[in-house]
Parts: structure tokens; C-alpha cells; sequence
């Protein structure tokens, strides 16, 4: 596992950040997140895919009103991929829409979608080698969020709890008397670095760190281990065209 | 009341200031006074809740003023939380049949 990994870092891999605004669909855009990096990492092409379709397609047809990461890729696999986002766009509207993914050409599909061990450095390892993936935390903490390593315990965000998804685009460590005066003033906070890993959110780039958040990296904060999912996509090549930059 | 002085980290004066200057930078405002009331009360006891998980954090993280201040934990998890997932995932309904690699 190398010491650091952030696919931002590498051009045209993540795409900007979304904002779900009034619609629960973290789960959807988490997935065509995942779906998106996998395929530009995967076939070097820049794709936009529709989230719109995985709400209105979705097996549950729950829409705007909640789900879950794996169902959003079994609509991949249903409707044999996904649509542009320009074909196909985000309109976050309550109400479930007609499914129209069979009117619009796929720009993205999958081969099958799997969940990695519940291991930090399992993860670690994957998602430097074959790109982002969803997890699904507790998002407990989220609200009230600005900045740094969010480091909890059990019972300050319960792990088993989980009802937030999100895309892990890397992971690194911060070095001990980075933080602000404040913050090491304070005899809770760290002296040793800090393990993190990297977040994008789905709430608009007004929120937490340009839109992303970082966890704490090595005890399950918020949960993160409980449901690492991730598409597979194209054959498994044995040397990625490019690997994740430091 | 109860709220404003229990909660209100800065003196009130204070407060309304930084709640006007939140309500700019997140273009938000309420339809009567009793709105804007209830939701400057929210706003506080959101401030003293991110003073305390500031205490409470092992990391670096730091907490205060989000998109999400004027919002009770209730109204922000009926808005961004999807619906808690299972203990353990559903078995899949049906098996994708194996398709040669590479295929739409």
C-alpha cells in the first residue's frame, strides 16, 4: 500500500462535486461517481454518466426518497449501462420519473459490481490500484463539519448506524502540528500524524473542504469498513495505464 | 429563550450578527419573525453543538458554521440521510449471467 493516494490529483479522473440538494440520492450519485472514475481510469475516456437514470430506473423505484449503492448498480447491469448526464440529466425532482434509460445510447456500462473486505488497509490497497469506490458511513458528524481529520469512537458516531454514501478518492497522512493553534492547544487532539482518508461528498462545494471531508484512517470511523462496494469495469488489465499519484 | 441563553455562545448581540452574516453567505431568509426566531435558536444550539464536538474530536477536524446551521438534526437527516441500510445486505434477487467481458 503506498503511503498516499489521491485520484483528484490525476487529471480528469473525479468529476466536480455534486449537490443533491432536496434529493436523498447520495447512494445514486456515489455509484456514477465510482462508475465515472472506473471507466475514465479503465478506457482513458471522459465520461459523464446520467444519475438521473439509476433514480427513475432503480429496481426499488424509490426515486428521490433514499437506497442503496448496490441497487444502483444492478440497474447498470438491468438497463446494460448507463446514459450521459447530458442525454440524461440530474433533475432532483421528488417524485420517481417513467424510466427512460432504454430511449438514450450507453456511455458507461459495468461487468458486475463487488464489496471489498472490511479491511482499512484492504481498501487502501484496492482503491490505489483500481480507483475510488462508494462506502456508506454514519453521518452523524457531517453536519457540523468544516475541516480536518475526523477521528470518533463508537459511541461519539455509531459505526453500525450507516446512512450516508459517499465516493473514497484517496488517503494519506497528516503530519503531527499541522493543525491550528487552537485545535493543539487542546489536550484531546494528536500529537503522533494522523491516517485520513478522503471523501467526496455530495452537498455542494460550499461544504467541508471544497466538498470533500476526510476520516480518521485505522478504527472503522463512522462505520467506513461496513460496506465498501464498487463496480467492476472492463477486463482486469495487468498494468493500469497510469496508478494513483502520490 | 431557554435555548438563546443556554446555547448562545457568543452574547446574543453577537449572535444576531453572525446569523445575519450566515443568512448572506447561504442567501437564506424566513417567511415572519416567529420563523426567523425559531431558526436563530436553532442556529445557536448548532454553534454549541459544533463547540462540542470540537472538544469531543480525537483528529484535526473542525467544526462550526455549515450550509446546514439553521437546520435541526431531524429536518438535516429527513433531507440528506437515505434510508439506514440493512444490517446485512439483501441477497441479489437475480444472478447477472456471465457475458463476455468487454460487451455493453
Amino acid at each position: 500500500v503506498p503511503p498516499t493516494c489521491d485520484w483528484r490529483k490525476a487529471k480528469n479522473i473525479i468529476s466536480s462535486i455534486k449537490n443533491q440538494e432536496k434529493c436523498r440520492c447520495c447512494w445514486a450519485m456515489a455509484a456514477a461517481d465510482n462508475i465515472q472514475a472506473l471507466w475514465r481510469i479503465k478506457h482513458q475516456k471522459f465520461v459523464d454518466v446520467s444519475v438521473q437514470e439509476l433514480l427513475d430506473c432503480d429496481r426499488c423505484g424509490n426515486g428521490c426518497k433514499g437506497g442503496f449503492v448496490w441497487d444502483a448498480y444492478i440497474t447498470v447491469l438491468n438497463y446494460s449501462g448507463l446514459a450521459s448526464e447530458q442525454d440524461y440529466p440530474f433533475q432532483g425532482h421528488q417524485k420517481p420519473h417513467r424510466c427512460l434509460a432504454k430511449k438514450y445510447k450507453k456511455v458507461a456500462w459495468i461487468q458486475d459490481f463487488t464489496m471489498l473486505s472490511r479491511n482499512e488497509q484492504a481498501i487502501a490497497r484496492y482503491l490505489a490500484v483500481h480507483g475510488p469506490i462508494t462506502v456508506t458511513i454514519n453521518m452523524k458528524l457531517l453536519k457540523d463539519y468544516q475541516k480536518g481529520v475526523i477521528k470518533a469512537t463508537p459511541s461519539s458516531c455509531d459505526p453500525q448506524h450507516v446512512d450516508h454514501s459517499v465516493l473514497l478518492v484517496g488517503f494519506g497522512k497528516e503530519k503531527a502540528g499541522m493543525q491550528t493553534g487552537t485545535v493543539l492547544s487542546h489536550p484531546r487532539k494528536p500529537r503522533r500524524s494522523t491516517p485520513f482518508w478522503i471523501l467526496k461528498n455530495s452537498w455542494g462545494d460550499g461544504w467541508g473542504e471544497k466538498g470533500y471531508f476526510r476520516l480518521y484512517r485505522g478504527n472503522n470511523t463512522c462505520g467506513i469498513t461496513k460496506y465498501p462496494i464498487t463496480a467492476l469495469v472492463s477486463l482486469p488489465v495487468k498494468k493500469l495505464p497510469i496508478s494513483c499519484p502520490p | 429563550d431557554y435555548l438563546l441563553t443556554k446555547d448562545a455562545g457568543p452574547r446574543p448581540l453577537e449572535l444576531k450578527e453572525v446569523f445575519k452574516l450566515f443568512q448572506i453567505q447561504f442567501n437564506r431568509s424566513y417567511s415572519n419573525p416567529a420563523e426567523y426566531t425559531r431558526r436563530l435558536a436553532i442556529f445557536a444550539h448548532n454553534l454549541a453543538q459544533a463547540q462540542r464536538l470540537q472538544q469531543e474530536d480525537l483528529g484535526t477536524a473542525e467544526f462550526g458554521e455549515t450550509p446546514f446551521s439553521d437546520l435541526t438534526e431531524e429536518e438535516f437527516g429527513q433531507l440528506y440521510g437515505h434510508q439506514r441500510a440493512p444490517e446485512r445486505i439483501p441477497n441479489m434477487a437475480k444472478k447477472v449471467e456471465s457475458q463476455e467481458w468487454g460487451e455493453s
